[in-house]
C-alpha cells in the first residue's frame, strides 16, 4: 500500500483487507484542527474534488464492514460529500469490472483564493493485471523468513530485496528519463511474498506498484501520474509505457484505465488506436467515459 | 516503533516492522484508491495557510492505524511525501 501527501492532494492506494474509507472523518477533522481548512458546508465537506476507486474484488467476503460491497461503500462516501456520483465501469457480470465514485469538483473553492486559473494536465494511467505468468510472478517470491532480530546498524532486508527485485524486473526504467531529472524509489520485498514500490521523478511525479504472486490469485497493479511526453522528450508514449509494464508481469488479464483532465491529450488517442492489435492481447472492451471535466478510458484485454 | 533514520536515504523506516511482517494472509490483490484534492493546485491554497505536507508524521501515522496500514518508510521530495505502507 502507498500513500502520496502532496501540499494541496493526497493520494492512498491500499490493498488487502484495509477499511480505507474509515480515514475520512479523522482526515477532514484533521485538516480542520491543523491547517484551518474547513470545507463543509450545509453538514456535508466539499473539497476541490474526491475521487475512489476499485476494481472489483476476489474475495468481497473477507473485506471488513462497508468494503464488502459497493454500495455500502457509496452510501458512506455520500454521508461526507454531497456532490457525488457513483458508476460502474467496464461490463456488468464481469469479474474484473471497475466501481468509481467522484464528485463533482468545487469550482467555487477554485476561486475563491485567486489561485491560478490557467488549466494544467493531470493524467493518471492504472494498469490492473491477473494470471501473471509463472515465472514473472516467482521474481516476487523471496526466501527469508519474518521475524528474524533486528540490528541496529544491519541491513534492513525487506529493502534491501525490494530495491534489487525493482532493478532486476527492470521497474526502475518503465520510464524514459531523457530530461535526466531526480529519480527516487522506495521499495519493499514481503515475506514470504509481494512486492511494493513508489517511484518518484521530479519530485512530484510517481508511479507505484503493488505485486501479489500468489498461484490461483496472482495479481499486480501499475500507477502513474507522469506525464510520459515531457518526461521522455517525446520519445515515449504511454503505449509504450504499458508494453514494459506487460513485459514484466505477462498476465493472461490486464484492464487500463487512463484518467485525462484535457481533452486533447495525445495519449487518450494513442491508447484507444494503438492498442487494437496488441501481438499478444485481444482487446475485449474498449470505453470512453465523460465525467464532468475528466475523461476516462477503460480498455480490458484477455492473453491470446 | 517510530523512529527517524538519518543513516539511509529513506526519510523513515521502520526496521522492526520490516522484518516481523508477514504477508502470508494478504490474499487480496485488487486495491482501494482514494484520491483526495482539497484544492486544485498548490497555488490555489488560502495565502499564508500551512499545507497537508506540514501535517506531522505521527498524525499520519495515527491516520493510517484507521485504514490498518502501517508506515514502513517514508521519503520526502521537494514537492511530495510519499510513504510506503504495510499489507
Amino acid at each position: 500500500s502507498s500513500l502520496f501527501v502532496f501540499d494541496h492532494k493526497l493520494t492512498l492506494k491500499t490493498c488487502g483487507t484495509t477499511t480505507t474509507l474509515f480515514c475520512l472523518e479523522e482526515l477532514f477533522r484533521t485538516v480542520r484542527d491543523h491547517l484551518g481548512w474547513n470545507f463543509c458546508l450545509q453538514g456535508k465537506i466539499n473539497p476541490y474534488k474526491v475521487f475512489y476507486s476499485r476494481r472489483c474484488f476476489m474475495f468481497p467476503k473477507k473485506q471488513q464492514g462497508i468494503h464488502q460491497n459497493w454500495d455500502d461503500e457509496t452510501h458512506y462516501l455520500d454521508q461526507f460529500f454531497s456532490k457525488g456520483k457513483s458508476y460502474l465501469v467496464g461490463r456488468l457480470g464481469q469479474t474484473s469490472h471497475w466501481n468509481l465514485y467522484v464528485t463533482e469538483t468545487n469550482k467555487e473553492l477554485e476561486a475563491q483564493y485567486g489561485g491560478t486559473n490557467e488549466e494544467e494536465d493531470d493524467e493518471t494511467l492504472e494498469i490492473l493485471m491477473t494470471g501473471l505468468g509463472p515465472a514473472k510472478a516467482a521474481q516476487f517470491v523471496t526466501t527469508r523468513e519474518p521475524g528474524q532480530p533486528v540490528e541496529s546498524d544491519g541491513e534492513d532486508e525487506g529493502h534491501d530485496l525490494g530495491f534489487r527485485v525493482t532493478q532486476q524486473t527492470q521497474l526502475d526504467q518503465v520510464y524514459e528519463n531523457v530530461k535526466n531529472v531526480s529519480f527516487q524509489q522506495d521499495a519493499f520485498a514481503f515475506t514470504p511474498c509481494g512486492y511494493s514500490s513508489n517511484l518518484v521523478l521530479d519530485h512530484e511525479y510517481f508511479y507505484t506498484l503493488h505485486v501479489t504472486p500468489e498461484v490461483g490469485w496472482s495479481y499486480a497493479s501499475f500507477e502513474s501520474n507522469v506525464p510520459v511526453r515531457d518526461m521522455s522528450c517525446g520519445t515515449q508514449d504511454n503505449v509504450n509505457v504499458m508494453e514494459r509494464v506487460l513485459g514484466v508481469f505477462q498476465p493472461s488479464d490486464f484492464c487500463l484505465t487512463f484518467f485525462s483532465r484535457d481533452f486533447a491529450n495525445d495519449n487518450f488517442d494513442k491508447l484507444g488506436k494503438h492498442t487494437q492489435n496488441l501481438s499478444n492481447y485481444i482487446r475485449r472492451d474498449k470505453i470512453v467515459y465523460d465525467l464532468d471535466d475528466y475523461q476516462l478510458l477503460y480498455l480490458r484485454f484477455e492473453r491470446k | 516503533t517510530v523512529s527517524m533514520d538519518e543513516k539511509s536515504s529513506h526519510t523513515y523506516i521502520d526496521r522492526e516492522l520490516s522484518a516481523n511482517l508477514d504477508s502470508t494472509d494478504a490474499f487480496e490483490g485488487p486495491e482501494k484508491l482514494l484520491e483526495i484534492w482539497f484544492f486544485k493546485n498548490a497555488n490555489s491554497i488560502p495565502p499564508k495557510s500551512k499545507t497537508l505536507r506540514s501535517i506531522e508524521f505521527k498524525i499520519w501515522v495515527r491516520l493510517l492505524q484507521l485504514v490498518k496500514c502501517q508506515v514502513l518508510s517514508m521519503k520526502q521530495t521537494e514537492k511530495m511525501d510519499a510513504f510506503l505502507l504495510s499489507e
